[in-house]
C-alpha cells in the first residue's frame, strides 16, 4: 500500500460518503444518473468475485463490501425507496447503457491477464469502469444547473482514479516486473473522460459560481 | 511459490 492508492481509496469512499449525504440529506437523487449507479454496481460485483477466496487483508475485504453494498443501497434507494425514487430524472437519464456493456464483455473476452472466469470478469469490470461515468456526465449536461453535492460527488470519483495512475507509477518505478497495463490504460481513459467537467468545476470554483456544463 | 495475487487493489 503507498499513500498514492491509500488516497484513492480515500477519495472514492469519500464520494460514495458524499453521495449517500445527498440522497439521505435531501431525500432526492435529482440529477444523480441512475443508470451510472447501476453500471457501478455491476463493476463491483464483477471485479469482487474473489471475495471469498482471495483474502488479501482485512482492509482489502471491508472495503469491497463497502463498495459493494453501497453501490446496492444506491440504486435499491433510486428504484424503490417511496420519496428518493420520485426525484429521479427518468426522462434525462436516457444514455443506452447496454452498448457499454456489450462491448466491456466483448473487449475483456479478447484482452484478459488469463482466460478464466474471474479474470475476464476483472478485465470487464476494469473497461465497464472507465465508461461508467458517462450516463452521469451526460445528465449533469442536460440538468442544466449541478448541485454542490452532486458536483462533488464526480469530482471525487475522477480523483481517485488520478490517484490509482500514480500509485501505478510509483509501483512500477518501486517494484520490479510491476506492470498493470489492463488497469492502467483502461485508468487513464477512465479519468481523460472527466477531463472537460474537472475544467468547469475548476472554473466554477475559482469564480465562487455555480457549475455549469454548457449542453 | 504462488505468484503474488495481482488483483491486491480495489
Amino acid at each position: 500500500m503507498n499513500i498514492f492508492r491509500l488516497a484513492g481509496d480515500m477519495t472514492h469512499l469519500l464520494s460514495i460518503l458524499v453521495l449517500l449525504l445527498k440522497i439521505y440529506a435531501t431525500k432526492s437523487c435529482s440529477g444523480i444518473s441512475r443508470k451510472t449507479q447501476e453500471l457501478y454496481a455491476i463493476v463491483f460485483m464483477a471485479r469482487y468475485l474473489d471475495l471469498f477466496t482471495d483474502f488479501i487483508s482485512v482492509y482489502n475485504t471491508f472495503m469491497k463490501l463497502i463498495f459493494i453494498a453501497s453501490s446496492l443501497a444506491i440504486v435499491w434507494c433510486m428504484r424503490f425507496h417511496p420519496v428518493v425514487r420520485r426525484s429521479y430524472d427518468r426522462e434525462l437519464d436516457t444514455f443506452r447503457y447496454f452498448f457499454l456493456v456489450g462491448a466491456s464483455f466483448a473487449l475483456a473476452l479478447v484482452w484478459h491477464d488469463k482466460f478464466t472466469l474471474q479474470e475476464v470478469f476483472w478485465a470487464f469490470s476494469i473497461y465497464l469502469e472507465a465508461v461508467a461515468i458517462l450516463p452521469q456526465l451526460v445528465l449533469l449536461q442536460r440538468s442544466g444547473n449541478v448541485d454542490n453535492l452532486t458536483g462533488q460527488y464526480v469530482f471525487f470519483l475522477g480523483a481517485y482514479r488520478a490517484f490509482y495512475i500514480l500509485n501505478w507509477i510509483y509501483r512500477y518505478m518501486t517494484e520490479p516486473r510491476f506492470t498493470r497495463w489492463i488497469a492502467g490504460i483502461s485508468g487513464v481513459v477512465q479519468t481523460a473522460l472527466y477531463a472537460d467537467f474537472f475544467y468547469y468545476y475548476f472554473i466554477s470554483w475559482k469564480n465562487n459560481s455555480k457549475l455549469k456544463l454548457p449542453a | 511459490t504462488e505468484q503474488p495475487a495481482n488483483h491486491d487493489e480495489l
